[in-house]
């Protein structure tokens, strides 16, 4: 019995071939490849003595704890069981092969020379994940989801989702870290729309540049286990944005569409040990995040080119219609400009607008002014008129009167839009008591 | 003022009381200067008149709004800041009153009112101020009577031709040779006795101006020979406008 070494290949010869073989000798050899192969043998020469069901001298083939057969005779006889060009193959990685010679090699008293046989093995690989190659019945591979055969060997894997176990057949659903940062996408709960395992602790979470904002919209069907008297008992879809909870779903009713306002959005979904609903599949799109509309805070803001939406990296310029001033607090503003926040916020809040005050006219020496306007006030548009200490003084003014008015610049300005005041100036040899004759 | 009159609070309102080489009178125009003669800064006859402008500046006190010298004196006096004397004045020469003028700025400009108003200056075109017998009225602080006044009086004198005023005053010269120029006028009367005197030096001669209504200063009283003892001389105005404008429009 010769243990043939676990090679790729090689030859099994009879005993002492290729010079006829003895009587009385029984051999064998056992053919071991390696693992994930299967033996393939082949005689490139056959030539035992010829009997009825080889009785006298044969070679018998077993792999698998099959008998391949018994075999003996010359090729072009019918007597016997010559194997001709036949291929063994095996479905595991051995082969048996036993040769048998009886006592003698006579026929009709004359001895007839059987040379025995030369045989040629080599080990082919066994594609493991082909059913049909499994040796037995319960030796199948049983990759859970897919199996991947190589040459003297295979592997498993699993589908999205799904994790390989430590036995490299089996297939656990993972969905515990699962990240999305595309701009738009689909995710769904596990075998959606077949009913989602159990035991899940499936955490989903979308993650965006700050300045976007996620919106979920919920396909049909949906469908989580619920219970009419109490809220989500068994089976729970969160949804939190930036850590806040947006909301908690179950049932068959769709949660339709959500906008989250946020870049961070993350989906829990959690099963308990039982259930047959077919779970729940989110299309995310995403947008840039949008800002309130602003609203001017009183009626002399304007807010130039007002657009319908303002989002993310938007902005706006508000000014005030004339007369008026912008301010932020007690602060006088020349512009004022507010962008859009990634937090969907503005950077600046809405200024708004004061009515311009030009301040108490400038005293006029030897004269005084007097408000036109009522109520009597400093504001834009307010209207004083100058006069001179009649009759010691008299008002020059020129060509530009003795009007001012309260300009939209803060200052008061006659009708040429100059600020200059008028002048008292003293009026001559105007005594308010003249010498008057009385006697002739 | 002799023969005059005492003038009511507001007759005559720019009339000022001056004393710097002793008391003088001047008339308020606009509201910071002051017309006045310039021998009331500079006499005629004084050996020692080496103190320049800025020290009389100082020492210079005038006083307005009132026709009592104490009640002035008690409304306080105005401070001087520049004397414009007029450079045609002569000091040492004794006989020649020519450019008899002079200008003082005060520091501060006064607040008009009923005893406080400017006197106007003629019209260069006005022909008829000088004529003879156009009566004016001079207003004054001066000896009254032989007594200096404390109250301002008034007085109404005619303006004299040039002829007259040179004829009388020719006949005078044999005991001073003065000298009437054209920058000068005479006024007044040769036996009624009204006349100015000794203080009323630098007030005006004003005349009312039919046509505007306003009081016009047409000259200073100057010099004479006497008082009341024939005609005054009072400095031509007229003659000085542009000298007083150029000073107080440069200001």
């Amino acid at each position: 019995s010769t243990p043939v070494p676990r090679k790729l290949f090689g030859e099994i010869r009879s005993p002492g071939y290729p010079k006829p073989y003895p009587n009385n000798n029984i051999s064998t050899w056992d053919i071991h490849v390696p693992k994930g192969y299967v033996v393939k043998l082949t005689f490139r020469f056959f030539d035992l003595e010829p009997s009825e069901s080889c009785f006298y001298d044969y070679v018998k083939i077993n792999a698998d704890k099959k008998n391949l057969g018994r075999y003996c005779g010359q090729l072009g006889l019918t007597i016997g069981n010559h194997p001709g060009r036949k291929e063994f193959v095996s479905k595991k990685n051995r082969m048996h092969l036993e040769f048998h010679s009886d006592f003698s090699n006579e026929d009709n008293g004359t001895v007839i020379p059987y040379r025995g046989f030369l045989a040629y093995y080599q080990a082919v690989d066994l594609d493991e994940c082909d059913p049909s190659n499994a040796a037995e019945e319960d030796e199948k591979p049983e990759c859970q989801h897919f199996c991947h055969n190589y040459v003297g060997g295979y592997f498993c894997s699993c589908r999205t989702g799904y994790q390989l176990q430590s036995d490299h057949h089996s297939c656990k659903v993972e969905c515990s870290s699962e990240l999305f940062t595309e701009a738009s996408g689909y995710l769904s709960s596990p075998e959606y729309p077949q009913p989602y395992p159990e035991y899940l602790r499936c955490n989903y979470s979308i993650r965006l540049p700050k300045g976007l904002s996620v919106n979920l919209k919920f396909l049909e069907p949906f469908e989580i286990d619920d219970h009419q008297q109490v809220h989500c008992p068994y089976d729970q879809l969160k949804i939190q944005a930036r850590g806040r909870e947006i909301g908690e779903f179950c049932g068959k009713e769709s949660p339709g569409s959500i906008e989250t306002n946020s870049n961070e959005v993350d989906i829990l979904f959690l099963t308990d040990e039982s259930g047959f609903s077919r779970g729940w599949k989110i299309r995310y799109t995403s947008e840039k995040i949008r800002c309130p509309q602003p609203v001017p805070r009183d009626q002399f803001t304007i807010i130039r080119d007002l657009q319908p939406v303002y989002q993310f990296q938007d902005y706006l310029i508000v000014s005030c219609e004339t007369g008026y001033n912008l301010m932020e607090g007690n602060q006088k503003l020349q512009s004022f400009t507010a962008v859009c926040q990634a937090d969907g916020t503005w950077h600046k809040s809405m200024p708004r607008c004061e009515i311009v005050n030009c301040g108490n006219p400038t005293n006029l020496t030897n004269g005084a002014f007097s408000y036109i306007n009522t109520p009597e006030n400093n504001t834009y548009q307010s209207v004083i008129t100058y006069r001179c200490n009649e009759p010691y003084y008299r008002i020059v003014t020129g060509t530009r009167g003795d009007r001012f008015t309260c300009s939209a610049e803060g200052t008061w300005v006659d009708q040429d839009g100059r600020v200059r005041i008028p002048v008292c100036l003293p009026v001559c040899g105007k005594p308010i008591n003249p010498v008057t004759e009385v006697q002739r | 003022i002799l023969g005059g009159k005492s003038a009511r609070r507001g007759n005559f309102p720019w009339q000022a009381l001056t004393a710097i080489h002793g008391r003088g009178g001047g008339a308020l125009l606009g509201d910071r200067w002051i017309l006045t003669a310039a021998h009331t800064i500079f006499p005629k006859g004084v050996e020692d008149n080496n103190a320049n402008l800025e020290q009389l500046a100082e020492k210079a006190d005038i006083f307005l709004g009132h026709t009592k010298v104490e009640e002035l004196h008690k409304l306080g006096n105005h401070p001087v800041r520049r004397i414009f004397i007029h450079p045609d004045y002569k000091p040492k020469d004794e006989y020649n009153f020519d450019g008899d003028i002079a200008l003082l700025e005060l520091k501060h400009p006064v607040t008009l009112g009923p005893t406080v108003q400017p006197i106007c200056l003629p019209d260069t075109n006005n022909t008829t101020l000088y004529m003879d017998g156009h009566v004016g009225y001079v207003s004054g602080f001066g000896v009254e009577k032989n007594f200096i006044s404390n109250e301002l009086k008034y007085v109404s004198l005619p303006a004299i031709a040039r002829e007259k005023c040179q004829h009388w005053l020719d006949s005078k010269k044999r005991d001073l040779p003065m000298v009437f120029s054209e920058n000068m006028f005479c006024a007044g009367f040769l036996k009624i006795k009204r006349d100015t005197c000794q203080g009323d030096s630098g007030s005006v001669f004003t005349v009312l101006d039919m046509e505007s209504g306003h009081w016009v200063a047409t000259g200073i009283v100057s010099w004479g020979i006497g008082c009341a003892e024939g005609y005054g001389f009072y400095t031509k105005i007229i003659n000085y406008l542009d000298w007083i404008k150029g000073i107080i429009r440069e200001d």
